[in-house]
């Protein structure tokens, strides 16, 4: 554990709960893509299945649960809850167009060809593209909300602290995984539009407009 | 130096 994965994994926590509060205080989750949460929910489920078979630490298990909890929270927030307010007509990229390639490649690049680690490494590949229904919804609508962009913001720079953290592990541990570092890469890059939109009007006080 | 698994991380 180093400062860029701590850091790492608290803004995507922040991100979690940001979005959370932000569906909870206005009883509505307007602006947001219930597409690219089912999809966080499908990547932590797939992901996390080790909890009951690889012990690693309790600050490890803690968080997984955390996560696997909050994001089935939003989906169940979004679905039951609040479904009235589920902007879904702007919501139409096709996830089957995410998941099935996901699925594919999962089988045909792994580290390990065994039914948990290809479910992991699908968790991997599908988390670098889970968000692109979050960001078509806003390329279809043109604008987002402050409170939205601050929690993409959040979980953009949760895969860009990783990034760092695995140049810090691979000077100081020789530690590389091939696998999370390339998908990591892309999901990062797939923020890039958007960081520059934020910095350069979010950060301002601005709303995020994109230009017509 | 050969590639390593990233399963402790979240």
């Amino acid at each position: 554990m180093n400062v860029f994965r701590l850091v790492g994994d608290l803004s995507h926590l922040l991100a979690i709960i940001i979005l959370l509060l932000k569906i909870w205080k206005t009883r509505s989750c307007a602006g947001v893509s219930g597409k690219s949460q089912i999809l966080f929910s499908l990547v932590f489920i797939t992901r996390y299945l080790d909890l009951f078979t690889n012990f690693i630490s309790v600050y490890n298990s803690v968080m997984k649960i955390i996560y696997l909890v909050t994001s089935l929270g939003t989906v169940y927030l979004m679905y039951f809850k609040f479904k009235a307010t589920y902007d879904s007509n702007h919501d139409t990229f096709r996830i089957e167009f995410l998941v099935v390639p996901v699925g594919g490649l999962s089988f045909l690049v792994n580290h390990d060809f065994t039914p948990l680690e290809i479910l992991w490494t699908f968790s991997i590949y599908l988390e670098s593209v889970a968000i692109l229904p979050q960001l078509f919804m806003i390329s279809k609508t043109g604008e987002a909300e402050t409170i939205t962009s601050h929690y993409l913001f959040a979980l953009g720079s949760y895969r860009a602290l990783y990034i760092v953290n695995w140049v810090y592990r691979y000077y100081t541990e020789g530690f590389f995984d091939l696998i999370a570092i390339v998908a990591g890469c892309v999901q990062t890059i797939l923020y890039c539009d958007f960081f520059y939109l934020y910095i350069t009007k979010v950060l301002k006080g601005k709303q995020l407009k994109l230009p017509a | 130096r050969k590639a390593t698994h990233a399963k402790d991380e979240l």
